[in-house]
């Protein structure tokens, strides 16, 4: 396991990043 | 035996290796599904796009460690592609079980989100294969006296793929969830690639940022964004 902090909640994915949802 | 640096880079080259040995150089059965059942089929812009980019990571490639290690640049570009492709199908699979949905045609057709995914596949194959074990210190010139790049670390490849930091910080996290196979290291060092974009290189001038914020504060706005400067 690493320390990465995941800051993205459930509800968002990489289709809201690229605007695409 | 004792783990040596020269010992801890041969064990994760293998691991990314042997991790990618069952992913093809072209998309599974499963991604080319998610293709087919876009309203416009990316297929074809992907294979196009991934042999543009091949040429010019190839030529940047020769250009900083010399012509006759060429063919390790391709190697890795095809390593690259595997995780790409990898990657995208298990975030695919992931957005489709979050969002109940199977037509990914925007992303799929979204230039930016490929070149991005892409450039990050590629961060990863080159830190673990150490792309600081070319850097020496910039630039070295050739027989002609002409400075060459030899410096192949993060953002050296923002530059080869022609991304803007910003939109390359949009996949690291996704990324990360995606693979859960990533080696510590790795994570660590993708990590210290979000922090330079956050602290230092998404507010270069021409960051596309700057518009962003403009658009999300409204035209009137726009004069109170501190300059780069600031």
């Amino acid at each position: 396991s690493h320390d990465y902090h995941f800051g993205l909640e459930d509800h968002e994915g990489i289709s809201e990043l690229f605007d695409c949802d | 035996p004792p783990q040596t640096p020269i010992r801890a880079a041969m064990t994760s080259i293998q691991q990314l290796r042997g991790d990618l040995t069952s992913s093809g150089d072209q998309p599974s059965t499963n991604l080319a599904t998610y293709f087919k059942n876009c309203t416009v089929d990316p297929m074809q812009a992907v294979l196009s796009r991934l042999e543009t980019l091949e040429q010019a990571f190839s030529q940047r490639f020769g250009l900083a460690v010399g012509p006759r290690c060429i063919v390790l640049g391709c190697q890795r570009f095809k390593l690259g592609v595997r995780l790409y492709y990898k990657i995208m199908e298990a975030m695919l699979k992931s957005e489709e079980k979050r969002l109940s949905v199977q037509n990914f045609s925007k992303l799929l057709n979204d230039s930016t989100f490929h070149t991005s995914l892409l450039a990050c596949a590629l961060e990863v194959v080159m830190a673990t294969y150490g792309g600081g074990s070319f850097k020496t210190g910039g630039y070295n010139h050739d027989a002609a006296g002409d400075p060459v790049e030899t410096d192949l670390c993060f953002p050296w490849i923002l530059d080869v793929v022609d991304l803007p930091a910003f939109d390359f910080y949009k996949v690291i996290e996704s990324f990360i969830k995606a693979e859960p196979t990533l080696s510590k290291d790795i994570v660590k060092h993708l990590e210290t690639c979000e922090n330079l974009i956050m602290e230092r290189i998404a507010w270069r001038t021409d960051s596309p940022l700057f518009e962003l914020l403009k658009q999300e504060h409204g035209g009137g706005a726009a004069d109170q964004v501190e300059t780069p400067a600031s």
